[in-house]
């Protein structure tokens, strides 16, 4: 359902160029489980920014659903990702002014479901399931990194994403409370949810069907 | 030379309080490597910036080389923070709108050292020490997350402290990556500095001689 052939994603600075992806070529089917991983730099972010369409090559084409990506305006990019995809992000990037449910129910508005009770259900259920029901009315810097982590997690819930990107999202959670996150995903993807994952973990990584390993911009 | 007696930092939010630490009493010796560890949420960020002067305990005292701690004014606190300690925080804070050469440069111009090809090259030594030669002129965004890590590593050591206070500094890093970094602070640790270190990864941990296991706010 998700096909990356020849992406390259290329940085000019100065008198030189970054190839922080070169070359890329993958196929994701429906309902995989993957993993991602590889060293520092070597363009986990970069990849997972087009593949949730925050981000475009500079060569190669990206099909998502027989669509390509790369021939549609911002809105309409704006548009799959609100409807198809979930994000986590490496830095979380949480709205400081915000409570922790707000952060959670900003897709539910943006999604346009309807003021009231159940958009407020909606959001502190998914707070609930990592975790923090004890922390719903906390802001950003009222909670610690692996708070802050799990409400980005429970963000990204929050729609029942068909596609869920995650990038790195156990970094700042002790194993225990990083295995609940990672069953969470496992669960997800036996209801058949796409679950695209970054991890320097090997032990998260295992949960995934399938590995790919970059290295310096390409699959190893 | 750093204890800290019956420390409890408490917060109060709306109707109720949260003990984010709860009758803590630690000793560290000069020249210990010691690593805190425990869930999301235990109170070892909390932990860091009271010993790191970056806040006060609520109840309790925090003697830093028999000095209290709790008796000094601000500026005297910045004072300590710049001559002895360094410190990474879990979420980098570095400056966005300066290069990494130039973020890591920020404690020696604070700390009085004289503009010039000296202060450079201190910062760059330390950008190389941390596998980052060739992207000391990027800006935090264009840096991936575990560049942006090990750009607070670096000015973290910049200034050769006598205390090094990490709160996990390999949470972004792959396995290699971050075993160069504790590389470092072991060296560190062998060259009589004393190193304190949060992280979640038990390999990690059992680099240090001795952990300190929180669990709500206490020392298990
Ligand atoms: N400003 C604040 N107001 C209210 N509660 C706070 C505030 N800052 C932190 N807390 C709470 O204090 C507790 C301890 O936070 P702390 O950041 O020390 O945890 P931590 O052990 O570092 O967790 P993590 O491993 O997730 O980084 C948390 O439950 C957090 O929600
Ligand atoms: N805006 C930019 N300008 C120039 N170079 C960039 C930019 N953004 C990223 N890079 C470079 O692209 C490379 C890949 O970055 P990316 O964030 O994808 O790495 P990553 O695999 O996610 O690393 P980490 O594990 O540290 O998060 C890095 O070497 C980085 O320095
Ligand atoms: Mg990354
Ligand atoms: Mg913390």
């Amino acid at each position: 359902m998700l096909h990356l052939k020849n992406v390259s994603r290329i940085y000019r600075m100065g008198s030189g160029e970054i190839r922080a992806l070169d070359d890329i070529s993958l196929s994701i089917e429906a309902g995989e489980f993957i993993a991602i991983m590889g060293p520092s730099g070597s363009g986990k972010s970069t990849l997972m920014n087009i593949i949730g369409c925050l981000d475009r090559p500079t060569a190669g084409q990206y099909l998502l659903d027989k669509e390509d990506v790369g021939g549609l305006d911002d809105n309409s990019l704006a548009g799959i990702r609100n409807m198809e995809i979930g994000f986590i992000f490496q830095t979380f990037n949480l709205l400081p002014r915000l409570t922790a449910l707000k952060n959670v129910e900003i897709p539910l508005i943006y999604g346009g479901y309807r003021r009231g009770k159940g958009r407020l259900e909606t959001a502190r259920t998914a707070l609930e399931s990592v975790g923090l029901a004890d922390r719903i009315y906390h802001k950003p810097n009222e909670l610690s990194g692996g708070q802050q982590q799990r409400v980005a997690i429970a963000r990204a819930l929050v729609k029942n994403p068909s596609i869920l990107l995650a990038d790195e999202p156990t970094g700042n959670l002790d194993s225990s409370t990083g295995e609940e996150i990672i069953r969470i995903f496992s669960k997800l993807s036996h209801e058949g949810k796409t679950i695209i994952l970054v991890t320097h973990d090997e032990a998260v990584g295992r949960y995934a069907r399938r590995i790919v390993r970059l290295k310096d911009g390409r699959i190893n």
